[in-house]
């Protein structure tokens, strides 16, 4: 970060986003556009980061704390701050991937799974981050909700297409629930018949130990 | 099963083409497709019952046999390429490959650190299994942190070898796979003493059992450590070494070297000493994203063919149909799609760093150890949550290990801790993150 504020080089593109500057967004006629999303993350990261930066260069400024201890005291929030920078380089990563997708059938449906990705995940637990910055209002986090059930209906058609595009084998999937035929009930039949306990009739355990108590 | 012809005729893209864009880079898919069939059909898999009505004796062998064959059959079709090589194994065994840390660790390693004369003297045999070797580092008393290892190596003059020890019992090299049953050498990492001075953590060659009879060497204890919620096969495995005294040239000298007189003189640079681990924690990614893919692809079909309730008019319900069931699955089926993304981009640096100048590869390091330590945290936190979802969403059913799902889920749980745990692992992030 300081690296930014001096205006030198990065060495790396994965937090390139904390050179950004731009800080304002309507989000509300935004979110069509799914470069959006990979704004709003950068932006929630960045300021998570900066916020940090400047409070540790308070605490060193006005206590002795080794750098170590200050860590160790921040832990949380440093862990909270490295989730985040992390959900912006996967929602990054999976844009840039699939922004490049020539046929427009696979564009359109990879699109939609990426809007329900980074919908999802806004959702989930972080959207405290998001109010907090002003990124989102209580209205947009109302219309990402509504969104979200729109996504589900959309992707429904295709969710089956969409698992049987990760090309596994049956033998890969080894699932007597998930195999290619669908023929489910038959093999949770079949692997129960071949239970070794099954072999016999009667379980030796019978014989053993509850035949004599029966006869008593 | 109609409901699932029913459900691709709805299908509104040509999944042969997402299929090869999704999988375009790293992972080959004709190529992954041609060794994997290649491996199923093998006769083999019908002489067994499913591994899951196997004791852990009985499961053991068998995946040693089939490894076995395995690797007779990777050789006989010519199977060079290491990435090509494990997928033909693991497809064979079921991914429970038992020499999975000896090609991903144990043989890397030595590409890694050994010198030229090393390398002439061991590669070939553990290319050839002469030797099934695995990487031992964690100890009992000892994970994540490094610097404090006990296991000592010390340099004796007058036998020109090093002494190496497990001096307490927290010392104890602890979890390593393949190391209980399987392995009989070990790369050892144990803290170098040399005239005097202790000299850091190095990587040693260690023989561990005898090559004909299988028996533990004198003075090496070793063993299958207590059983764990799933990797039946990983035979994990405690190490216990007193006083073994092994060669001076066992030690991999390529960063660092100890002469005859005892002198230590660093070579290269001693990060690079973590370069397999890096390699390893990439792959995990990609692991990770290919686990949650497969849970949500059984949870989806699964409920595509499952029928309940009834809606007004008194027909049962397609599960898939429920929003609620939607709500569960669909964010795991994104989710997927983005960590598979996610693994390819990472990927795509990886190989760009790899490829630079030594100097580059050091100056590049930071960043690449915290993408790839946060990407294996992340992924496989969420995916483990997820496959949990992904369990229950398919009802009682999903509670049978037939389903699959319950293996998967406690392979992601493992992975939460191996390779670093997920907490540590994004400390490291979050450094990296503070210094840029």
């Amino acid at each position: 970060y300081q690296q930014c504020e001096n205006g030198e080089e990065l060495i790396s593109p994965t937090v390139a986003y904390l050179k950004e500057t731009a800080t304002i967004f309507s989000p509300i006629s935004n979110i069509s556009n799914l470069e959006y999303y990979c704004k709003i993350f950068e932006l929630r990261a960045r300021r998570l980061i900066k916020d940090m930066y400047t409070k540790l260069l308070e605490i060193a400024a006005s206590t002795s704390q080794s750098p170590y201890e200050t860590f160790l005291e921040n832990s949380i929030e440093l862990v909270h701050i490295a989730r985040c920078h992390m959900e912006t380089f996967i929602i990054r990563s999976f844009y840039d991937k699939i922004k490049v997708t020539s046929d427009s059938s696979v564009q359109n449906i990879l699109n939609q799974l990426f809007e329900l990705f980074a919908v999802y995940t806004l959702l989930q637990n972080q959207t405290y981050d998001f109010v907090k910055f002003t990124i989102l209002s209580a209205d947009t986090i109302e219309l990402l909700k509504k969104r979200y059930q729109q996504l589900c209906t959309k992707i429904r058609p295709n969710a089956v297409g969409l698992v049987d595009a990760f090309d596994f084998h049956d033998k890969e999937l080894n699932s007597v629930l998930g195999q290619y035929d669908g023929d489910v009930y038959e093999a949770l039949l079949e692997r129960a018949r071949l239970n070794p306990s099954n072999k016999t009739k009667i379980h030796p355990a019978w014989n053993n130990n509850l035949l004599s108590l029966m006869k008593e | 099963n109609v409901h699932l012809l029913r459900e691709r005729q709805k299908t509104t893209f040509d999944i042969e083409k997402l299929t090869q864009f999704i999988y375009s880079d790293y992972f080959e898919v004709d190529a992954r497709r041609k060794l994997s069939r290649q491996a199923y059909d093998h006769p083999i898999h019908d002489t067994h019952l499913p591994l899951e009505y196997l004791d852990s004796n009985d499961y053991y062998e068998t995946l040693v046999r089939k490894s076995i064959i395995a690797t007779d059959e990777a050789e006989k079709l010519g199977i060079s390429d290491s990435k090509h090589l494990m997928w033909y194994l693991g497809a064979f065994t079921e991914e429970r490959v038992a020499f999975s840390l000896h090609l991903r660790m144990f043989v890397p390693t030595i590409v890694m650190m050994a010198t030229d004369e090393q390398y002439q003297q061991y590669l070939e045999l553990a290319k050839k299994f002469k030797i099934i070797g695995t990487y031992c580092q964690t100890e009992l008393g000892h994970g994540s942190d490094l610097r404090r290892l006990e296991t000592i190596a010390v340099f004796e003059h007058s036998s020109d070898s090093f002494i190496i020890d497990t001096p307490t019992i927290t010392a104890t090299k602890f979890w390593p796979g393949y190391l209980g049953r399987t392995a009989n050498y070990v790369i050892l990492m144990a803290q170098l003493y040399t005239n005097g001075k202790n000299c850091g953590l190095q990587p040693f060659l260690v023989q561990i059992r005898d090559f004909n009879t299988h028996e533990p060497l004198p003075g090496i204890e070793v063993g299958e450590i207590s059983g764990r919620l799933a990797h039946e096969a990983g035979d994990n495995g405690y190490l216990r070494l007193t006083n073994v005294r092994i060669p001076r040239n066992q030690m991999l000298m390529r960063l660092a070297n100890v002469d005859r007189n005892g002198n230590f003189t660093r070579l290269g640079d001693s990060r690079l000493v973590y370069a397999t681990m890096l390699t390893m924690r990439v792959s995990l990614c990609a692991y990770n994203a290919i686990l949650l893919a497969r849970a949500t692809t059984i949870a989806i079909r699964y409920s595509a063919v499952r029928y309940q309730g009834q809606n007004d008019k008194g027909n049962e319900m397609q599960i898939l149909d429920y929003p609620l069931q939607q709500d569960k699955l669909f964010p795991c089926l994104a989710t997927s799609y983005a960590f598979i993304c996610s693994f390819s981009r990472l990927n795509q640096i990886y190989e760009n760093v790899m490829a630079s100048k030594p100097d580059e590869i050091l100056q590049q390091l930071p960043d690449i150890h915290s993408l790839s330590a946060g990407l294996k945290a992340m992924t496989s936190s969420i995916s483990e949550r997820m496959s949990q979802i992904c369990r229950l969403s398919c009802g009682g059913h999903g509670y049978l290990i037939s389903s699959g799902l319950v293996g998967i889920r406690l392979i992601l749980d493992a992975g939460c801790t191996y390779e670093g745990d997920n907490s540590v692992l994004l400390q490291q992030t979050a450094k990296y993150l503070l210094k840029m």
